[in-house]
């Protein structure tokens, strides 16, 4: 005769990836990765309980309100997207997460910073790309500053970071700015996801693993 | 700091819509 024990039947999300295994590729701990699962689960069923995190609900998260949007935030949830499938799936979101972490290589977050801005996917930043993220800037802040004024800082920053002098920034002209500046790559480390358990007691939940 | 003084790049990385940390804010 068969026997089945079922003491705990843990149903998880579609997409749901071992701790230990996300853990290994990424700077997170075991129950850095469970506590995050927490977070992704109240994500992930905020507008559309499927489990995966759609756009809306991460405007939802971003700005509380589901209907507001701009330029960066929709770019950060194209490259959390990594299967381009339009949600994000549970080992999306903690591996682009990582790129965040203090203790992951700056090598990896000046990788990261250069496709968020490389808005069209050409493999270069162009003028007309940074411009249109300075005007998203400003009209996010209700800064006003005269189109000379925006032109001048472009052009200022072309003449700092374009170094061949073509008309757009390769990868390695902005990793080489990077480094020169590295107050660049401020917003490319959030310091509270070096412990989350102890940052957000509330996403705690009982590991079962020793990290 | 002035907005001009920046380059545009520090000015982006200035910007609410790049802060992560209201996803945490739950």
């Amino acid at each position: 005769m068969g026997c089945f024990t079922s003491k705990h039947v843990i149903k998880h999300t579609p997409g749901y990836e071992e701790p230990t295994v996300l853990a290994s590729e990424t700077s997170f701990t075991v129950s850095e990765v469970e506590a995050l699962y927490e977070l992704f689960k109240k994500l992930s069923s905020s507008i559309i309980k499927d489990g995966l995190i759609h756009k809306e609900e991460f405007q939802l998260a971003l700005f509380r309100n589901r209907n507001k949007r701009n330029l960066f935030a929709d770019r950060i949830f194209d490259l959390f997207d990594l299967k381009r499938n339009g949600v994000i799936e549970f080992g999306e979101f903690v591996r682009s997460l990582s790129i965040f972490h203090p203790n992951t290589p700056e090598a990896d977050k000046i990788a990261f910073a250069f496709k968020l801005y490389d808005l069209r996917h050409t493999g270069y930043i162009e003028r007309e790309e940074l411009k249109e993220m300075v005007l998203a800037i400003l009209n996010e802040s209700d800064l006003f500053l005269s189109n000379e004024f925006v032109e001048i800082i472009v052009d200022k920053t072309f003449t700092q970071a374009d170094l061949k002098g073509d008309g757009k920034i390769n990868p390695d002209e902005w990793e080489e700015f990077a480094k020169k500046n590295p107050s660049l790559l401020k917003n490319m480390t959030l310091p509270y996801l070096k412990d989350i358990t102890m940052a957000f007691p509330s996403f705690v939940v009982n590991s079962e693993v020793d990290d | 700091e002035q907005p001009t003084s920046m380059n545009a790049f520090e000015l982006i990385s200035m910007s609410q819509g790049l802060n992560l940390g209201n996803l945490f804010d739950h």
